[in-house]
Order: structure tokens, then sequence, then C-alpha cells
């Protein structure tokens, strides 16, 4: 179940963003290197939070919820029609 | 949808709405499953260019052209990457990979919301009329972000991210999930940005009713909409051998049984399966159910699905009963036989009596579409209702608005009962939930959002809420079919909506991005989860030296909660008076059953000199010991020459 992938949505402090970074994209996407060589970005969120999601194991998930800058990696949900 | 707009009222109420009747640069946005454009209530004579500044389009699919795109529907777009990261590829043989509703859901709320009016609408000739949507002459956006296998979080916020930047006044979103804390929720983090600026978004409260707390989408910056019945009914009446008569619901509209009695047996006693009441694939034994009226039971398979399982056992026709867990509650279906839906009690009897004579027979006689039936609205008991579990404070649904039996546009891909070998295909479509009262709330905020455009979606949802009625002409209060007893806020919120009113509330209850900021540092957020849900990471959001309180967010409803000792309670709120001047007077009382709950307001008067002026008033709650998990309610009410002001008191002794 640890390496079963999953999709988890990643909030970021936008602020915290290193410097030697020209834009948010390129941290995300190396943010998300440093805990997996197999993960890979599904989509970036700038207007309504600031992050992305992607499809990452549960030890992943875990390691990226401790680096800096990150605020939340919240596990997707699935939603009903009413 | 048809008969709504005159349940509404809003066929009286152009003059009323007179901007809004243009309405015209009003845009709402509905995720859902889709759109099927070549549907005439997105025909767009009359309406002038596409609103400036919008940068929407309807993208293409294998069956999907940016033609589809007109002055009506000016954008429609798709959202999978999530889904197909979770479920593969989207099977093209049976989903389209772009804008296309193949299921119905969002081409029926999409229509309800703002669809344009289209004579000769109708399901199988029920509920014929004029089928408008809530602001006719609005704008609308589709984005398709449920699929065959669910609707996934991460790509309803990309939809909701797009959907800001492409320039929506209002979300309408049909969905939920269970109750998340609201930061981990991702409806209410979309929402809470989109709110900060300006959008209106309203969401169903869902169909996990009656029983209590059982509401999705209690964000204080959502609108959360419950669902209640219309003035029209679809009656079939069931006769059995013994001449006793029984009334049902049915959208049936074929061939219709010969008026001589058939036969007549209980499903339970033509099958070998122990779950053989339930009609289920394959479960009927041919030679005891040919040419035979089934009595099937309501329950895990979908209903239009057990008429095919009668059909194709040869049966001749079908009484569906509700069981316990639909009680009274009749939700009429487009059966492919001869069928009625009956309530639980008549069901019992039917059974007992098909258990119990030795030829039982029966009849069933479809009576169409009635209109004006009383009382009206009553709630659905499929309508979830609060306590709002994540923040008790809060009092959640906010109203109620149409939700049962409501007719609107449909997809061509499927039939009217959404069952894969239903070949029926129809233009519009007779479905209920919760789904369908929440597009009647956005397309109604849409009007008022033409009407006032400088109205925060605070003030839109305050206007809607404390215009809103908890009672009958006679006096009596809301029934709710689940109970037969009059509704509670808890099942309601604030009432039933009453757009008339609503465009002119006299005082709102405004309330800023700052305010639910001091509200969640009420409810102990960390600087991490305002962060996360607010997307603004200030690490004093909350100042160490201020008090913060739930009871001090400005809402439009008191929800009041006391220890089982008893105790008391004070809630501090703000009117903005947005009429004439005027001097409003205040009365307000509640009571758990005969033991009152002591309400006291100051100041108890409030004079208002010109429009925009706010006053604020304290409201003090008290009351003796109580059994915990006791519930009292009433209602505190403005009034001056011209206005009524309503909001609901949920007490708990928690």
């Amino acid at each position: 179940v640890r390496d079963e992938r999953k999709t988890y949505i990643v909030h970021m402090a936008r602020s915290a963003m290193p410097n030697d970074f020209a834009e948010h994209g390129e941290w995300y996407a190396a943010s998300l290197q440093s805990v997996s060589d197999a993960a890979t970005v599904l989509y970036t969120y700038d207007t309504l939070l600031h992050g992305y999601s992607a499809r990452l194991t549960r030890a992943e998930a875990e390691a990226l919820e401790s680096q800096p800058g990150v605020l939340l990696v919240n596990p997707e949900t699935r939603y009903e029609l009413h | 949808t048809t008969r709504t707009p005159e349940f509404l009222g809003l066929d009286r109420t152009d003059a009323l709405f007179p901007q809004s009747n243009t309405g015209r640069d009003v845009i709402v946005g509905v995720l859902d499953t889709g759109v099927w454009p070549e549907r005439p209530s997105y025909d767009d004579a009359g309406l002038g260019p596409v609103p400036a500044g919008w940068k929407g389009k309807c993208e293409e699919g294998n069956d999907f052209n940016s033609s589809a795109c007109n002055k009506k529907l000016i954008g429609a777009r798709f959202f999978l990457t999530g889904y197909e990261a979770a479920k593969g590829p989207v099977d093209t043989s049976k989903e389209s990979r772009s804008p296309r509703d193949n299921d119905g859901h969002g081409t029926h709320t999409s229509s309800t919301a703002a669809g344009s009016a289209v004579r000769g609408a109708d399901l199988l000739g029920y509920a014929a009329g004029t089928a408008k949507g809530m602001a006719p002459h609005a704008r609308v956006a589709t984005y398709k972000v449920c699929w065959a296998g669910g609707c996934f979080s991460s790509d309803i916020l990309k939809a909701m991210e797009v959907a800001v930047t492409d320039g929506v006044d209002v979300l309408s979103l049909s969905l939920g999930g269970g109750t998340a804390d609201y930061y981990r929720d991702s409806i209410a983090v979309g929402a809470y940005s989109a709110m900060e600026r300006g959008i209106f978004v309203s969401c169903s409260a869902g169909n996990a009713g009656p029983g209590a707390a059982t509401l999705s989408n209690g964000a204080p910056w959502i609108t959360t909409v419950g669902a209640g019945t219309l003035d029209r009914d679809f009656p079939a009446h069931v006769v059995l051998g013994n001449g006793k008569n029984y009334s049902g619901v049915s959208l049936y509209s074929g061939k219709q049984l010969p008026t001589t009695p058939m036969p007549f047996i209980y499903a339970g006693n033509a099958s070998n399966s122990s779950m053989g009441s339930l009609c289920m694939s394959g479960s009927l034994i041919p030679e005891k159910v040919a040419g035979k009226i089934v009595l099937c039971d309501r329950g895990t398979n979908a209903r239009v699905q057990k008429g095919f399982v009668v059909k194709d056992a040869g049966g001749a026709g079908m009484v569906l009963a509700n069981t316990a867990a639909n009680g009274e509650e009749l939700v009429a279906d487009a059966h492919i036989l001869p069928g009625a839906g009956v309530g639980q009690k008549a069901g019992d009897t039917m059974r007992t009596y098909a258990l119990s004579d030795p030829n039982p027979t029966a009849s069933i006689v479809f009576a169409g579409t009635q209109v004006g039936i009383k009382p009206s609205p009553v709630v659905a008991a499929f309508s979830s209702r609060g306590p709002n579990t994540v923040t008790p404070g809060i009092l959640k649904p906010d109203l109620i608005a149409p939700g049962v039996n409501i007719l609107a546009a449909w997809s061509g891909s499927v039939g009217p009962s959404g069952i894969a070998g239903d070949s029926r295909r129809v233009g519009f479509n007779i479905i209920s939930g919760t789904s369908m009262s929440c597009p009647h709330v956005s397309g109604l905020a849409a009007l008022l959002r033409a009407a006032h455009q400088d109205w925060s979606p605070a003030a839109i949802r305050s206007a809607l809420m404390t215009t809103s009625y908890n009672g009958y002409a006679d006096g009596k209060g809301i029934l709710d079919v689940a109970t037969g007893l009059p509704a509670t806020p808890l099942d309601v919120g604030a009432g039933h909506v009453d757009p008339s009113k609503a465009v002119d509330p006299g005082l709102v209850y405004d309330i800023t991005a700052a305010d639910y900021l001091d509200f969640l540092c009420a409810i102990n957020y960390g600087p991490m989860q305002i962060a996360a849900l607010t997307k603004h990471a200030t690490a004093d959001a909350c100042s160490a030296n201020r008090t913060y309180s739930v009871t001090s967010l400005n809402y439009p409803s008191f929800s009041v909660t006391f220890p089982a000792t008893g105790g008391t309670e004070k809630h501090t709120r703000t009117v903005t008076n947005v009429g004439l001047p005027g001097t409003y007077k205040v009365t307000a009382s509640a009571a758990a059953g005969s033991t009152p709950v002591t309400v006291s307001v100051e100041p108890s008067t409030l004079t208002f000199t010109k429009s925009g002026e706010k006053q604020s008033y304290t409201v003090s709650f008290a009351a003796a010991a109580m059994p915990s998990g006791t519930n009292g309610f009433g209602r505190l009410v403005w009034s001056s020459d011209h206005h009524v002001v309503s909001s609901p008191i949920a007490v708990t002794w928690t």
C-alpha cells in the first residue's frame, strides 16, 4: 500500500520560493523531483491556491510534507453528483 | 425548467428585475458532466455580444467543435487529467473526451440555471410548458469535471481556477464529498478564493437526508442549498381487486394497461432469490410473472432498472413500493412499462393483499400532470440536514429551492432513465435531487447580481435567505415529507427561496474576506491551515491580543449551542441598509418544545436614513438546562413599513 500511487494536491507557500527559481512551476517540479523520480505534475494551480497535483506514494507524500515551503499534501477526494 | 418560474413568482417579477431581465452580462459557470450544446436551451436569439473581457471558449474534442459556442453557451471545457491518472484513459466508446455531456446531469443543471426559454418542452408529454432557466438571459459556461467513474478534486480545483480566470460571476456545483475540514475540502478551498474575487458559489447540500448531520458543502462562504417540491405532481392510481385505491406517481407514457384488473403478484413470491422482492436482474421467474402486474420493493438497483427486469421477465406492469428508507417520498420515474411508485404505507398494504388474497388483481391508471398541488413546497426526504458537523455554530443548509421532479434539458447520449438499455432519446428530462435545487439558486443569484452589480456574494446570499419563507399562506410551517411535521431550520435553513422579495430585501448581512479570516481564527485554524485555504501566507493572521468568535461572523442566521446545563450566548450582527430609509423593529423568540429560550436584542429599533448605512445589534440567548442533544428553534425578524428581514434560529444543547 505504501508504494501505491495516489493523487495528492500539494499546497505551497508561494512566498517561500527560493531565489534560485525563476518561476513557481520550476520550484514545484524541483520539490517533486526531490522526493520522487517517477512522479509528474498533473496540474499546477495559481489562482485559487498555490501548488500542484501529482501522483505520489504515501512515503513520497510524507517526505514532501516535511519540505520547506510545503503547507499541506492533501489526498485527492472523489466527489459525487447530487 | 417548466412550472418553476411560475412557482417562484418569476413570471410576475420582470418589473422587479428590470436590469436583470436583460441580466445579459452575468455569466454562470457550471461544474458538472458537460453540456449537449445542440439543445434549444442554449439558443442565443436576442442576446447581445459575448461580455467584454470573457476569456472562456469551447474546447475541441472528437465530437465537439469550437463552433458549439454561441452568445448563450459562451464556454465549454473539460478536465480529465486527474480522472485519468486515477482511473486510466477515458473509454471513448462510452464517454466523449470533450465537453460533451454523455450523462444528462450537466445539461440539466446548466439549463436550469440559465437556459433560454423553449416553448413546447415536455418529457413524454409530462410537465409540458415553456422551459426557462432561472436567469434566461444570463450566459452559460460549462466545465466538465465529472466522468463515469466520478468527479476528482484535482480536476475540480483546476476547473474552478479556469472558470474564475475565464470570468464567471456565479459558480454552480451540484456535487459533494464527505464532510472534511474546510482546508482539506477542495470545493471549499476553491470557493474561498472565488468568493474573495466576488464570485457567488452555490452548492448542493447533498441527498443523504432525512438523517441529521448529513449535509455536504457547509463552508460559510458557500451557499448550501436543500431541496423542496413544486406544486406539480404526476399521479398514478393503483386499484386493487379488493376495491382499495392508492395514489402513486409515474412518468410512464406508453400503451396503457387494460382497465380490467390484471393478476397481481409480489416479486418476493416470484423469485428463487432471497432478494427477489427487489426485482434485480435475472431474479424473477418468467412463468410466475408473465402477463401480471408485479409488486417490487425499492432499493439496491435503480428504480427504472426494476422495470426493465419485470418487462424482460414478461411482466405487464410494475408497482414500485417505498420501504422505510424512503417512507412516503415519491419521485416520479419514466418507467419503460406501465409502472408507478407508491409510498411505504401503500406498499405494505399491497404486499399483504398480494400475499393473502387467493386471486390478487390490480390495475394502474395514469393521470398525467397535475398542477396546483398543496401543500407545496414540502421538504424532500432526501434533502440533507444540519447541523453543520464541521462548524456547528454556522446553521446549514442555508435555504431550500425546487429539487423534486424538475424538468430541464437532457443529453442526447442517454435515455430519460439514464440506464444503458434505455434506447429512448428525449430533449428534456425530469429528475430530482439537491443537484436540481442548487442551479435554481445559482440562476437566481445571477438575477440578483445583474440587478445589484455592487452586491458581494454574501449580500446576495443574505438577500436570498432573509426573504425566504418558512410557512404556507395559512401560517402553518413548511412540511417535511420525512416526518409529516413542520420542518425546522436544520431542515430548511431560512426556508424556501422567494426571488421576488430577494431583489429588494431592505437590509443585508454582508461579510468580507477579512470577516471570514476572523472566522478561521475563531475555529482555531493555524497559519498552515489558513495559508492552505486562503492562499495567503500571513503568519500573523490571528492576532494574539484579539478574541475571535464564530458568533461574530455576520451570518444571516443563528446557530446557538448551550451545554446541557444551559447558559447564555451572545451574537453580534451588522446590517446594511440597501433599501429606502426606514425604521426597523425586532421580534425574536425561540423555544425547545415548551421550554422557552430567552432572546433579547439590543437595540430593538434600528433607524436608517440612507442606503449603504450600517447598524449593529447584539442578540443574547439564555436557556435553562436541557438534556444533551435537545434542539430548539425560533426566528429573529426585523420589520419596517416596507421590508421584513427574517433569520432562523437553531439552538442545540450539546
